[in-house]
């Protein structure tokens, strides 16, 4: 099994979110920040990592969590509001 | 603040946020 690959998927996932946020695709990115999340979760859970390693992740995982909520919020608003531009 | 919230936040925390996001 490659340990990398999972990490690697996990940064891929959260640099296509950041792309997506960017480019204010708002519903996409989101996605890929939970998506991301759940793959660096996985990585701090089961896969080897030193300590250092691991709180980082899981601070990544607090801003990326911490960002798509936003955009949930958003979202949610952008629903019940009238699809008309200000 | 959200900084230090971040840098010591825990696999609980991470999976319950998570779950918490996926629900509508």
């Amino acid at each position: 099994a490659n340990n990398n690959n999972n990490l690697q998927k996990a940064i891929d996932l959260a640099s296509k979110a950041a792309q997506e946020d960017k480019a204010e695709n708002y519903e996409e990115a989101l996605r890929l920040y939970q998506h991301a999340v759940q793959y660096f979760l996985h990585v701090v859970k089961y896969e080897a990592q030193g300590d250092k390693a691991k709180q980082s992740i899981r601070a990544k995982c607090a801003e990326y969590l911490d960002r798509a909520e936003k955009l949930k919020e958003y979202l949610k608003k952008k629903e019940k509001a009238p699809a008309k531009p200000v | 603040p959200a900084k230090s919230k971040a840098a010591t936040i825990s696999d609980a925390e991470i999976e319950r946020q998570l779950k918490a996001l996926g629900m509508d």
